[in-house]
Formats: C-alpha cells, structure tokens, sequence
C-alpha cells in the first residue's frame, strides 16, 4: 500500500483491494471484520486496528454513508494508511492504540458508491427499491432510531432525504446498529461533506444533551487543531443549531446509546466544487482532519467513562 | 449512465427570513427537480443548489423576481464530472516501471 495513490479517488474494487493489503501488510495489528452486507449483496468492510485485548473501549470512524461524497470514502483510505504509518511512531496515537481499538468503515454505503461510479454521480442514498414507487434508496442517515420520522427527514421515496419505510430497514445501518451494539465504542465520528462543520447530538430536538458544555469545548478545540494546518475554518455545534433539524440520524443514535463522544464531520469544500472536490484536495483534506480526529480520539482516552 | 449537461449549482444566499421562506417554497414546488447539495439553514447561510437546464430559467425568474441574490457556483456539472473522470484515468495509466 505505500505505493497506493491517496491523491486520486477510487473505484469500489480498488477500496476493497486495498482494505485487503493493508491488512495482508499488517496481519498483528490490522483484521478486516465484515459487519454484513449490501441490498446488493456487497460486504460492509471494517478496518479494526489493535494492538491487543477483547473488547477494550474503542473508536468508530465511517466515511461515505453518502455516496457522493467522495473525499470522505478517500479520506478514509488515507486515514487507514496513517494509522498504520503512525501507530510506534507518532507517541500521541501509539498512546492511545495501546488501549484504544479503531474501527474504520470505508465504504459505509458501498452500492450508492459503486452507482457514482457507474450510474449517477450526484447519487446519494442506498439503492434498495421502494415498493409501490419508481423511485429507489433511502437516506441512510434518515434511517436511525433516534427521532425516526421526525421533521428533517421525507417520507416520499423520491426524495434524497426520504427515511425509509421504518428505522433500521437499511442493512448498511442495521449492520452498524449491531455491531455498535456488540461492540465496546466509545466514541462514534461518521464523516461527510461538505460545508466544512464539527456537530454533535441532537439533530432531530432542540434541546442540549447532558454533555453539551464537554463536546461543545472538545468540538471546539479540534476544530483549532484542524485549522491549524491549511487554516480551513469550521464552524461546530450541535447538528439542529449548526445547520438545521435532521430527524434519524447516526449520530443521535449513538449518543442516546450511551456513547458520548459522538461527532459528525462535514469536510471542504469551501465552496466552488461542493461535491467534485478537485483530487488535489484530498491529501490536504484528510491530513487536516486527521488532527482533528486525534484530538477527539485523544481526549476519548484521557477521559475514560 | 446520468449525464449533467447543462446543470449549473446555483449558490442562493437568503437575506432575510422572508427570504428564507422563499427558497423553502422554492425547495417544496420543485423538490424532485432541484438537487440541494448544501440545505437551508440561517439568514445569510448559502444554499447550495444543482438546478437542471430545463428548469434554470424558471429558477432564475423565481429568484430574480422575489430579488433574492444568487451566483453561479458550478457554470456546466457534467464538464466538471468529464475532468474529474479524466484525472482518474490518468491517474491509472500505469507507470512506467523504472
């Protein structure tokens, strides 16, 4: 995988062949856990990197549960390779894989992936059919028990923000909601674009949760350290103050499981490309998350609940 | 495959909250042809919009009557989707091996 193009974005076969490098290079450190499968049939990859122990408290990172949005999926793939570089050398993330598990999804939607590839572009949600409609796919973060049906989500199958038929009825997010569920997370970051923001809990209601004052600090400092590299300014809050009500969403979902560091990214574009982030970006935009994502992950182990 | 000839991405930014209100409407009459890359959200906050060629004139009438300010964010989607394919193409020419 040094060899790997991080500078350029990638097919769905060219992810999954380096998911398998990567952990082909790294066999003590690296494992790939297939969480389920697709409406079509596609396996739902994560990435686990430890270093050690069952079950030890963990970090969740998913990139591309909106297919169009690309720099996240590549954003992921350079995130993999960082961890990897980094983990003996870098005493900050060598610190916190010695008692911290990362699991990273990829291709969190990988259908809507591939159709970007083949399809349509511009297409955002799963590719399961609705019944009774011509229209296909759900918002996969419309379809979270956390306010499902709600304002901020459609109930019209032909709408990019339709939420489905009930909560979970998408198997890219039932898969997470069991593994999360099985799992030890204790911090659950999902990551999109664009508009360049850090929000936490709630979308879906209007009031703050407990920990407002902590995610709000912690949000606010890791957005400094992000800017701190190419001096990209983001905004953060919480998701229904920052941007607006989304009912059904990961993140929400998580916290009210109990996970408190819960954060979802919204990464460049700043504001000429949107979606068709120029290749050249992507190495900036990740290496700039990335300090971000360590800040949070950092503070998830020295503040231990 | 869908192809974008013609589409522009409109960025909208709402002076007001009557504004606002506005392009709400504009979002309910016309939710299945226009493609909001970026939501609404505060006064002042941009809207992101994809607006398909067939129904730009109309858009632009809508927003030009109810004097809302707008700029063309992307000019042709699908000349910027032909770019993005070729970068990735090139980038799988294989290299030559040294």
């Amino acid at each position: 995988t040094d060899s790997f193009d991080f500078a350029n974005y990638h097919t769905l076969e060219e992810i999954y062949s380096f998911q398998d490098l990567l952990v082909a290079e790294n066999p003590n450190f690296v494992s790939k856990i297939v969480i389920g499968q697709s409406y079509e049939g596609r396996p739902l990859n994560v990435l686990k990197f430890s270093t050690g122990g069952t079950n030890r408290p963990a970090v969740w990172i998913d990139t591309g549960i909106h297919s169009r949005e690309w720099v996240t999926q590549a954003s992921g793939l350079w995130f993999a390779k960082k961890i990897v570089t980094d983990y003996g050398t870098d005493p900050t993330l060598t610190a916190i894989l010695s008692q911290l598990d990362i699991f990273l999804e990829i291709a969190t939607n990988p259908d809507g992936y591939a159709f970007t590839h083949s399809g349509n572009r511009m297409w955002r949600k799963t590719r399961k059919p609705n019944p009774g409609s011509s229209c296909v796919g759900v918002d996969p973060n419309r379809n979270w028990d956390a306010g499902f049906g709600g304002p901020g989500s459609s109930g019209n199958p032909c709408s990019q923000t339709y939420r489905g038929p009930r909560a979970e009825s998408e198997s890219e997010v039932n898969s997470i909601v069991e593994f999360v569920k099985s799992h030890n997370i204790k911090a659950f970051i999902s990551i999109h674009s664009y508009s360049q923001l850090l929000m936490f809990p709630y979308g879906y209601i209007r009031s703050r949760i407990k920990d407002y004052t902590e995610l709000n600090n912690l949000a606010q400092k890791a957005v400094t350290d992000l800017a701190s590299l190419y001096g990209t300014s983001y905004k953060f809050g919480s998701i229904i103050n920052a941007i607006y009500q989304a009912s059904g969403g990961s993140i929400d979902w998580t916290y009210s499981q109990g996970i408190k560091y819960s954060y979802t990214f919204e990464l460049r574009d700043t504001g000429h490309y949107g979606f068709l982030l120029p290749a050249t970006q992507i190495i900036p935009t990740a290496q700039e998350t990335w300090l971000a994502l360590m800040t949070i992950m950092d503070h998830t182990l020295k503040n231990p609940y | 495959k869908v192809t974008f000839e013609g589409h522009k991405v409109l960025r909208i930014v709402p002076k007001d909250e009557v504004q606002l209100s506005l392009i709400k409407d504009l979002e309910e009459m016309m939710e299945f042809e226009l493609d909001f890359w970026k939501g609404l959200t505060t006064v002042s906050n941009p809207v992101d919009v994809r607006v398909p060629s067939h129904v730009l004139n109309s858009v632009k009438d809508y927003l030009e009557t109810q004097n809302i300010e707008y700029s063309t964010m992307i000019e042709d989607l699908q000349m910027l989707l032909d770019m993005e394919q070729k970068v990735m193409a090139g980038a799988r020419v294989p290299q030559p091996q040294n």
